[in-house]
This record gives C-alpha cells, sequence and structure tokens, in this order.
C-alpha cells in the first residue's frame, strides 16, 4: 500500500460519503443519473466476488462490503425511496451501448478465460466507461450541482491516483497489470473535461452551467 | 511484471 493507492481509497469513499449524504440531507436524488449508479452496483458486484474465494485483508474485505452495500443503497435511494426526485427523463443514456461492447471486450480479452477472470475484466472495463450517463446528463441539463461537482471530482481523482500508484508500483514492485493501466487511463481521460469545469468554476464559487 | 491471481486492490 503507497500514498497514491491510499488516497485514492480515501477519495472513492469520500465519493460515496459524499453523494449518500447529499441524497440523505436534501432527501433529492435530482441531478443522479441513476444509471451510472446501477452500472456501479455492477461493477462492484461483479468485481468483488473474489470476497467469496480469497482474503487478502481486513481493510481489503471491509472496503469491498462497504463499496457493494452502499451502491445498492444508492440505487434504492434513486428508484425506491426518493424516486419522485429523480429526474429520469434526463437520465437517458443507453446503458446497452456500453454493457454489450465491454461484455463482448471482456470475453475476448483477459488475462485468463474463467469466470472469475472474466468478471473481474468485465468489472474493470465497465467502470472505466459508467460515468457516462451521469456526464451526458450534466451536459444535457447544462448544469451540475456544486455538491455533484464535489462527489465527481473525487470520484474521478480516485482513479488518477490510482494510476500513479501503477507507476510506483510498476517501479518499486514489478507488479503491472495492463487491462486495469489502459481501463484507468480510459476513465481518467473522460473525466478531464469535468476536471477544467470543477478547477475554473466550482473551485471559484460557481456552480458548473453549460451554454444552453 | 505479471498480472496477480489475488487482486489486492479495489
Amino acid at each position: 500500500m503507497n500514498i497514491f493507492r491510499l488516497v485514492g481509497d480515501m477519495s472513492h469513499l469520500l465519493a460515496i460519503i459524499i453523494l449518500l449524504m447529499k441524497m440523505w440531507k436534501s432527501r433529492s436524488v435530482a441531478g443522479i443519473s441513476g444509471k451510472s449508479q446501477i452500472l456501479f452496483a455492477i461493477v462492484f458486484t461483479t468485481r468483488y466476488l473474489d470476497l467469496f474465494t480469497s482474503f487478502v485483508s481486513i481493510y481489503n474485505t471491509s472496503m469491498k462490503v462497504f463499496f457493494i452495500g452502499t451502491s445498492y443503497v444508492t440505487v434504492y435511494f434513486i428508484y425506491q425511496h426518493f424516486k419522485p426526485t429523480y429526474d429520469s427523463n434526463h437520465d437517458t443514456f443507453r446503458v446497452e451501448f456500453l454493457i454489450v461492447p465491454v461484455g463482448g471486450l471482456a470475453f475476448l480479452v483477459n488475462h485468463e478465460f474463467s469466470l472469475l477472470e472474466i468478471l473481474w475484466t468485465f468489472s474493470i472495463y465497465l467502470e472505466s466507461v459508467a460515468i457516462l450517463p451521469q456526464l451526458f446528463m450534466v451536459s444535457k441539463t447544462g448544469e451540475a450541482e456544486s455538491i455533484t461537482s464535489h462527489y465527481l471530482f473525487a470520484l474521478g481523482s480516485y482513479r488518477a491516483l490510482y494510476l500513479l500508484n501503477w507507476i510506483y508500483r510498476y517501479y518499486f514492485e514489478g507488479f503491472f497489470d495492463l487491462i486495469a493501466v489502459v481501463a484507468g487511463c480510459v476513465q481518467t481521460i473522460l473525466y478531464c473535461d469535468f476536471f477544467y469545469l470543477y478547477i475554473t468554476k466550482v473551485l471559484k464559487g460557481k456552480k458548473i452551467s453549460l451554454p444552453a | 511484471g505479471e498480472h496477480e491471481e489475488t487482486k489486492d486492490e479495489l
């Protein structure tokens, strides 16, 4: 565990807590893409099946359980508990355009042709694009609340920090996982436009609003 | 480097 990895994990944890707090305190899921959150629930479920087959550490297990659990709570909030506030008219990204190609790719390009390994690969690929429905929603409505922006910034930072972690691990531990690195690069690149808006607007006290 | 069987990352 190096500092990049730890701060990355904490950033991921923070993103989820920010999102849950936003929903709970405002009693609303306005501006949040339910589709992205369903994709994240699929990502965590398919990636952490190794909870049943291998034990790494208490830290590892508790984070996995937390990520899976909170992803389902989030989906429940959006589609049940705070459903009247869910803006489905603006959450129109076609997720089958992500799931089908990503599933095919996981089947073709993986480290080992076994069920758990293919599901892990699927999860890594899917995570890299899972935020697209949310970014699509922000661009469609032309705005994002500050709290949603903080959530997106923390979530995007997590994988960017993992990139630094992988560079560190490559040099100091000889560890290198091409699938994770390529997907991590794609994931981070997708956030670049948002990062720019966040730094130039949100940090100066303005909310993100795009020209119509 | 090799891809590891046990994945310690999240």
